[in-house]
């Protein structure tokens, strides 16, 4: 049988200024997994070194290059799936792990769990000894300024329309 | 939000999503990604699916899951993903996209969003796209 990879990087209006890292970044990651298989990876480890290149690659929201809440904080989520017996592993809400694809691969064969949460999924990576670094070195300089200006943007909507000259 | 399906030479299939969420949201707000069926799916008798696009209604119709059942009805992979896109579109006017291989190796990369960033190797032929129709 042939091995088969298929990656995307995200479904939305992608400026035209982000579009053609955005198609090199998803070829990088394609290749990285298809080599993978080619020397004896199995289809789970090939959509995790996939998975990690994108999130290395700060072109794409996950991993390096995520983006900001309400609070300018990360929050990262990540599923894992292995087809051959259903196992599957999630985290969510962590903020300081630059793969999260690969913890949540340790939730799915370290625990008998399917997704851990918040500082619950923290504490299990530091467990386990998966790299943490700053939740600052994950994000960008352009994606503080994209925040900022959301920020503003948003408070200024809410002050047209809690003042006398509301409107929609 | 990024993702990856693959068929490995065994015949095993599996999938996988990352996602950073969306700019300014409600802090703890988890979308679609990281919950198995609708962020992602896989089984070796159907096939693999990634979901990315809009979090809340790719929740509300299990997308990864859907699609996966398209695919169990006998329907190809591409068909599958379409049919499943516009089930979502229409019932809960979301939009998105999706990647999808079967146990066979029949491979899909549809969306309904302005632009979607994909590729595809099989048998050293490497495919991708960011447009419509490419």
């Amino acid at each position: 049988m042939s091995a088969v990879i298929v990656v995307h990087g995200g479904a939305w209006a992608i400026p035209d200024d982000l579009a053609q890292a955005s198609v090199a970044g998803v070829k990088a990651a394609a290749r990285r997994g298809f080599l993978a298989m080619k020397t004896g990876a199995s289809a789970l480890e090939a959509v995790e070194l996939a998975v990690r290149t994108m999130e290395d690659d700060p072109v794409f929201d996950a991993g390096h290059g995520a983006v900001l809440n309400a609070d300018g904080e990360v929050e990262l989520d990540a599923i894992i799936m292995d087809g051959r017996t259903l196992a599957a592993g999630a985290v969510s809400c962590v903020r300081n792990i630059p793969n999260p694809v690969s913890l949540a691969r340790a939730v799915m064969e370290k625990t008998d769990h399917v997704m851990l949460t918040d500082r619950g999924a923290n504490r299990f990576a530091q467990s386990i000894g998966i790299q943490e670094v700053s939740p600052e070195s994950l994000v960008t300089e352009q994606e503080r300024r994209e925040w900022e200006k959301n920020r503003k943007y948003s408070s200024g909507v809410k002050d047209l329309f809690n003042s006398q000259w509301g409107h929609d | 939000t990024v993702g990856a399906v693959a068929l490995d030479c065994s015949g095993n299939v599996a999938c996988a999503t990352s996602t950073g969420g969306i700019r300014n949201k409600m802090v703890g707000r988890v979308g679609d990604s990281p919950v198995i069926g609708s962020g992602g799916y896989a089984d070796n008798l159907s096939g693999a699916a990634s979901c990315t696009g809009h979090g809340e209604s790719i929740l509300r119709v299990t997308l990864a899951r859907l699609i996966l059942f398209h695919m169990e009805q006998g329907k190809g992979t591409a068909e599958a993903v379409n049919v499943s896109l516009t089930y979502m579109g229409e019932r809960v006017r979301g939009g998105g996209g999706a990647i999808a291989v079967s146990r066979t190796g029949d491979w899909a990369a549809r969306f309904t969003t302005e632009r979607m960033a994909w590729a595809a190797l099989e048998e050293e032929r490497l495919t991708y796209g960011l447009n419509p129709g490419e």
